[in-house]
């Protein structure tokens, strides 16, 4: 399958072969293609240098440049080389903790560094609160410095089983083993659609076999 | 509601953890 009307891979930093992406991670060379579909409209949106920065990230998940705390959490632990871009392995490497078949130790480890944004290994009450205040800031929910002092209370009593004021790995593992629900956002179902959600990644195929 | 005293659940919200928005086109 010939390449054609596209830019050459080669100028996209950090791209590496599907076949090779694929056998790391959980997706097949098809969807690894079509994943690049993806990574190629959104590290094109703004500046055209196949790599995705943060601005081009926001664009992508709220349709606007607006900064958001838990967008740029996200973009962090994407971001493994802290270089202050996602390259399309990055990319790959990072969504593959996201599909529905990745076991759910890895969801696990992934969503507590979420919470732990300055990497103590602990997810601390002053972080969560952080986050909290940053949600009512998007959203239209008011609540007072005292409910939320309160929602943190409870949320510590149930969570931090030795109560030393923070949450470890074990006791988050714990916690989210009695709330699953908390796991949802770290599970994406269009993971599994990926290939018809962009087609044209047979147009641009550079593997000769299409396995799927 | 007990999920509204779940600081995690409430945090999970936020549209900015919403990867799924990359894939809408």
């Amino acid at each position: 399958m010939g390449c054609f009307h596209s830019k050459p891979r080669r100028q996209y930093p950090g791209y590496e072969d599907p076949i090779s992406l694929a056998s790391q991670t959980t997706f097949s060379v098809s969807e690894v293609e079509a994943l690049f579909e993806l990574f190629k409209s959104i590290s094109g949106s703004v500046i055209d240098d196949g790599l995705i920065n943060k601005e081009e990230f926001q664009l992508a998940l709220f349709k606007s440049k607006k900064d958001n705390l838990f967008a740029n959490r996200i973009f962090d632990l994407f971001d493994v080389k802290k270089r202050g871009v996602i390259d399309f392995a990055d990319f790959v490497r990072a969504l593959n903790v996201f599909h529905p078949s990745i076991p759910m130790e890895e969801k696990i480890d992934f969503s507590f560094k979420l919470y732990d944004m300055d990497n103590t290994g602990f997810i601390e009450r002053n972080e969560v609160k952080q986050m909290l205040v940053a949600l009512l800031s998007e959203s239209e929910m008011r609540l007072s410095d005292e409910t939320i002092e309160t929602i943190l209370d409870k949320t510590f009593s149930d969570a931090d089983v030795n109560q030393d004021g923070k949450i470890d790995r074990a006791e988050w593992e714990n916690f989210v083993s009695r709330n699953p629900s908390l796991l949802k956002i770290m599970t994406l179902p269009y993971l599994k659609d990926i290939t018809t959600t962009f087609p044209s990644f047979v147009f641009h195929s550079e593997v000769d076999d299409i396995v799927t | 509601k007990p999920e509204s005293m779940n600081a995690f659940a409430l945090i999970s919200r936020s549209q900015g953890f919403n990867l799924g928005n990359l894939f809408e086109k």
